[in-house]
């Protein structure tokens, strides 16, 4: 389980700003679910805190039992690197490499040799439609297309966490709906997979929603008990 | 009028990519219209050839009659800053400037004092729901928050021309509602409005619809004759 324990992250400031008030989340393995909210009420800085890419101000993070908000950097920077794929909303690209290699790099640490994470990046953009754009640098892209390359490099590692900041912002529908095949294949694979969406109905048709106000956390749907 | 006639931009490689493919485009002044189509179809592209942030490799683009593809670059850009607010898809903020001075930079050519500039981006990013976030760098701001401030900064000058590239990608309903209000005030006022968006229930509510589909322009809905 991923469980977030009355976790607060403030930043100073006049006044400071609370961007998370005392959440607290528990994610069964396997779990598929919605994050949901207005602009600014905390969505990123929970699925960061989560991803164990930020420090809460108070209160913990655990990963299966261990308390992941007392490790040390290297011990943690395992944990992420071996289990989290993260699909950040501004993508952060390598900008002097091709989709082909930014989604092999998502593979390196997988033991691998260069040509099979080449020939596994190429089928993961293929899934999202890119197979015609492998050696494209990120500067010869579309909006939508360097979005889909930030998927890939994600999952091509297969994790057993996904953590997704808005994957199809900004994508037409038929692209949308590539990455959220990708997305449920994953689940049906074993993956626990959180998505912070923007649109109704991709939110709605997940089986579990949780909606952020204020940095507040507040359960809609779905939840085991 | 905004007119792209037998508009063509090609980008050299194997093969060569024809992002936009003999593409004849009028907008007459004070028209609102939406611009849709798949993920690199050529949206972004044709944008910024018509807001002169790109030169076509055939054809011309005519501002009010005159042919700006032939001008040289200092009379293209006083054109560009006269007349078009241009809202870019990856937002371009100022990283070192806070919210309020991104939007006031808006206002850097419109002969004003910089108090005044101060007090009208301060207006502007109200009008977005960032009145609490004068002050933020952009990497103390949300995804959506950032994309408010690049609104607002395009916005600010009041510009004849608004050329908007996924104004409301990453905002939840109710700050998206915020920004097309903005739009269609300005729209009342008498500006001439492209939109591209992926959101279908956007583009339904504008008078024209335009589509992009594998760089090759089509009219779908409105379009005068
Ligand atoms: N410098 C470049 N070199 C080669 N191809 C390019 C370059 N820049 C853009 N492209 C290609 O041109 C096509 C059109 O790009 P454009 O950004 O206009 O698409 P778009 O319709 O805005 O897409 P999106 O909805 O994803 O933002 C894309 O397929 C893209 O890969
Ligand atoms: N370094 C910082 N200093 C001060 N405030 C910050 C900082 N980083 C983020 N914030 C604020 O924290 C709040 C929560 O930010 P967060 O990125 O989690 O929002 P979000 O729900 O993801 O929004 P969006 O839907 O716009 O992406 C925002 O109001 C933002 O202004
Ligand atoms: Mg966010
Ligand atoms: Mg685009």
């Amino acid at each position: 389980a991923l469980e977030l324990i009355d976790v607060s992250k403030v930043y100073p400031g006049s006044p400071p700003v609370h961007a998370l008030d005392h959440v607290s989340l528990r994610v069964e393995h396997g779990e598929l679910l919605a994050i949901v909210g207005p602009s600014g009420s905390g969505k990123s800085t929970m699925l960061h805190v989560m991803g164990t890419l930020d420090r809460p101000t108070e209160g913990s993070l655990h990963i299966d039992g261990i308390e992941v908000s007392r490790l040390g950097d290297r011990k943690l920077s395992a944990v992420r690197s071996q289990r989290i794929g993260f699909v950040f909303q501004q993508f952060f690209l390598l900008q002097g490499a091709s989709a082909l290699d930014n989604v092999a790099n998502g593979l390196l640490y997988s033991g691998t040799s260069k040509r099979t994470r080449r020939r596994r990046a190429a089928e993961q953009l293929d899934r999202v439609g890119l197979g015609h754009r492998l050696h494209h640098l990120p500067n010869e892209l579309s909006g939508g297309e360097r979005q889909r390359v930030a998927v890939a490099r994600a999952l091509v590692n297969d994790p057993s966490i996904v953590l997704a900041d808005e994957p199809t912002g900004n994508l037409d529908s038929r692209s949308s709906a590539a990455v959220m095949d990708l997305l449920h294949t994953l689940h049906q694979e074993g993956s626990t997979i959180l998505v912070i969406t923007h649109e109704h109905a991709i939110a709605e048709s997940l089986p579990r929603q949780v909606e952020m106000i204020d940095g507040r956390l507040v359960e809609l749907v779905g939840a085991s008990q």
